[in-house]
């Protein structure tokens, strides 16, 4: 996680969100593995330094993910 | 529009195109 945050400011947007997503994939699968695709898709349009928060706390990734999974239930 | 290919999905190794409407 220090690599990304050192790494983060320097990258392009579409970067940023490239490094993000593989972090938040990763972790998110091992709770969602059949929804992480489209749950890491959502959360990427949050801003990134809420992503960042999600990284650093998996709690407030766990709230994040089960809100993302709730809607994608009712959609 | 149609939302029914929302949310745009994800994939490791893949770039993400989910930022080319922003």
């Amino acid at each position: 996680l220090e690599t990304l945050t050192s790494t983060l400011p320097s990258a392009s947007p579409q970067e940023q969100k490239q490094m993000l997503g593989e972090r938040l994939f990763s972790l998110i699968q091992a709770v969602q593995p059949t929804l992480a695709g489209k749950i890491t898709g959502m959360l990427l349009e949050i801003n990134n330094s809420e992503l960042l928060r999600m990284l650093e706390s998996p709690e407030f990734l766990l709230s994040k993910v089960d809100e993302a999974v709730a809607v994608l239930q009712a959609h | 529009g149609s939302s029914i290919n929302w949310p745009p999905e994800f994939h490791p190794g893949v770039p993400w195109k989910g930022l080319q409407n922003i």
